[in-house]
């Protein structure tokens, strides 16, 4: 099973249509491995991506060095995937 | 029994067929159960056909969870077909529907991807058909259809979520649904709910061309929306693909609008920015709630307006 362990989803505010076509150049770099949940659009539209551990700094640096706003919405994936698991398990073995 | 089963809970696929044939099994007046297909993997593809009898009557379509990862469809996928055998007979909105018109409702529209989600990873969007000559798996079943498909606004990476496949309906998932719309002829609304950002949208996400009839389906998105947020106050924006999020090409409800199906709509559901697709449980029963108030909506205006 995938881990998600460290992966956090940002939510990216683009200012201006530079700074969309900036995350949108992101979007481009594979080895980042970034997951848009929301896509790039058009500025003041929120931008949701996931980023894993290991390309966190790099975002993080990438986006604060370009001016670029942003929030963390999802401090660590595989912790709210955990409890969706643990919740379903519990109805099962009540269920059952 | 259906009364007893859990809709505040996410399900996996074999939970999901197991509860539409409990469904089917205890309405068999009013719900029938219609395999359109076999998906890539070999599952059954299934739709639950809501219908007070009369032949090949006017339809409405409704689909969740073409978009694997987006479980809240699905989960809420479940809740409106409880909701059509509760309320037929007991609301006049829905009754004076189903007396006229069948609902098709299709509740696991990708299986593959829906199974992988369970086993794998949770946060897989596409099919699972391999491409040849890539090692990336999968085409994003909402850029695979025959409306502007390869214009931008869709992927030709194999490895991207938004790849667009091959050809248009190379996907066995989309082909069975463009087969059965085909076969069927009268359909006459197309909903297709995914997950998340609180919009609802029209045709068209390929051009910025305004869709023949934009605004009826404008005022019914207006209405629609209006509908959705007098339960809990979810405020939805509404417009066309294009102009309302972005550009996307080989989209679902530009084929069923390139159709003739006046009434295509696309929903996006809860929620604005805190779980996203990870929304949690106990919202499912709230998101189904409310968006159910919108469809009700595009239902009757589909009724009241025939074409």
């Amino acid at each position: 099973t995938e881990d998600f362990v460290g992966h956090q989803v940002l939510r990216v505010s683009a200012a201006n249509e530079a700074q969309v076509q900036m995350v949108k150049e992101l979007e481009d770099l594979e080895h980042l491995q970034l997951d848009f949940w929301r896509d790039p659009s058009r500025p003041g539209t929120p931008i949701d991506v996931r980023v894993p551990f290991s390309s966190l700094q790099a975002v993080k640096i990438f986006l604060e060095s370009h001016g670029i706003s942003y929030t963390i919405m999802i401090e660590d994936v595989q912790s709210l995937l955990d409890k969706e698991k643990r919740q379903m398990s519990s109805f099962q073995a009540r269920a059952q | 029994s259906t009364d007893t089963f859990n809709y505040a809970t996410y399900h996996t696929l074999e939970e999901i067929y197991n509860f539409m044939d409990l469904l089917v099994a205890e309405n068999p007046q009013l719900a029938s159960k219609i395999q359109i297909g076999n998906s890539y993997e070999g599952r059954p593809i299934y739709i639950l056909k809501f219908s007070t009898g009369g032949d090949n009557r006017p339809a409405i379509w409704i689909d969740t969870g073409i978009h694997s990862r987006e479980w809240v469809t699905q989960a809420s996928g479940v809740w409106f077909a409880k909701k059509i055998t509760q309320d037929y007979g007991q609301d006049p909105t829905l009754t004076a529907i189903l007396d006229s018109m069948d609902i098709f409702l299709e509740i696991v529209t990708n299986p593959d991807g829906f199974a992988f989600t369970h086993s794998s990873n949770r946060m897989w969007r596409k099919t699972r058909s391999k491409t040849a000559g890539s090692i990336c798996v999968g085409v994003d079943p909402n850029r695979n259809w025959d409306a502007g498909f390869g214009k931008p606004g869709a992927s030709s990476n194999p490895c991207s979520d938004t790849y667009r496949g091959k050809f248009a309906n190379s996907e066995v998932e989309v082909r069975s649904i463009v087969d059965f719309v085909k076969t069927h002829g009268n359909i006459k609304a197309f909903i297709s709910i995914h997950s998340y950002s609180q919009l609802l949208l029209y045709p068209y996400g390929y051009t910025s061309q305004p869709a023949p009839d934009e605004e009826e389906l404008d005022q019914l998105s207006k209405s629609a929306v209006t509908a959705l947020a007098s339960l809990y106050g979810t405020k939805f924006k509404y417009g066309s693909i294009i102009k309302a999020i972005y550009q996307a090409s080989g989209s679902t409800v530009d084929w069923t609008y390139s159709q003739g199906i006046k009434y295509s709509f696309t929903f996006e559901l809860r929620d604005t920015g805190r779980y996203g697709f990870l929304l949690p449980a106990s919202q499912i029963i709230p998101t189904a709630q409310e968006t159910w108030l919108a469809l009700l909506t595009i239902m009757e205006h589909t009724l009241n307006h025939p074409y």
